[in-house]
C-alpha cells in the first residue's frame, strides 16, 4: 500500500533526523 | 511554525499558559520554559527580572522579549560559541505590539535552539518525538534552519 509505505518513510526520516540530534555533542554547532 | 511551537511550548510545565499567541506575547511563558531547558543559565535571578504582572502594557511586554531574546543570543554566544543569523532574529516590536505569528515562530524557534543544543537535550528531543507526526515534521524543518544559518 503506498501510503502506508509513505507513512514508514516519513516516520523513518524523522527517527534518523531526531537520533543524530542527539548523538551530536552537547553545546556544538550543527 | 509558530502553531506547532506552541504545542511543543505546552509540553514544559510552566506556571504560565501556552495557549496561545496571545499567551506568550508577555515573554513570561518563555522565560519560564528557558529556565526549565537550562536552570543553570536561565537561572532564577534572570528569571526574576522578567515581570509578570504584564496586562496590556506593551512597553513591559517588549522590554520583558527583549530581555529573554537577549538571554537566548548570550546562551548562543557562549555556551553554543555561535552567533544568530540576522534573518533568523524576530523583529520583538511587532510581536509586543501586533502580536504577529510569524515573528514570534521566529522567536520559539531560536528557543527550540537552544533545547535541542543543552545539556538536558535527549530528555527534550525525546518528548518532541512524542508529538504529532506533523508537528515534528515542522520542528524538524525549524531545527534544520537553524543548523544551515549557524555562524561559528
Amino acid at each position: 500500500d503506498p501510503s502506508m509505505k509513505a507513512g514508514a518513510t516519513s516516520e523513518g526520516v524523522l527517527a534518523n533526523f531526531f537520533n543524530s540530534l542527539l548523538s551530536k555533542k552537547t553545546g556544538s554547532p550543527g | 511554525l509558530c502553531d506547532s511551537l506552541i504545542l511543543w511550548l505546552q509540553t514544559f510545565n510552566t506556571a504560565q499558559s501556552c495557549k496561545d499567541v496571545q499567551d506568550l506575547t508577555n515573554g513570561v511563558a518563555m522565560a519560564q520554559v528557558l529556565h526549565e531547558i537550562d536552570a543553570a543559565w536561565f537561572d532564577k535571578p534572570w528569571l526574576n527580572r522578567i515581570k509578570e504582572d504584564v496586562g496590556d502594557n506593551w512597553r513591559i511586554k517588549a522590554s520583558n522579549l527583549k530581555k529573554v531574546l537577549q538571554g537566548i543570543m548570550d546562551y548562543y554566544h557562549e555556551f553554543l560559541g555561535q552567533q544568530i543569523s540576522e534573518d533568523l532574529l524576530p523583529d520583538l516590536s511587532r510581536i509586543s505590539e501586533h502580536s504577529d505569528p510569524v515573528e514570534l515562530g521566529r522567536l520559539l524557534q531560536l528557543i527550540l535552539g537552544c533545547a535541542v543544543n543543552c545539556e538536558k537535550k535527549q530528555e527534550h528531543i525525546q518528548v518532541i518525538m512524542t508529538l504529532e507526526e506533523s508537528v515534528q515534521h515542522v520542528v524538524m524543518a525549524a531545527i534544520q534552519e537553524l543548523m544551515s544559518k549557524e555562524i561559528v
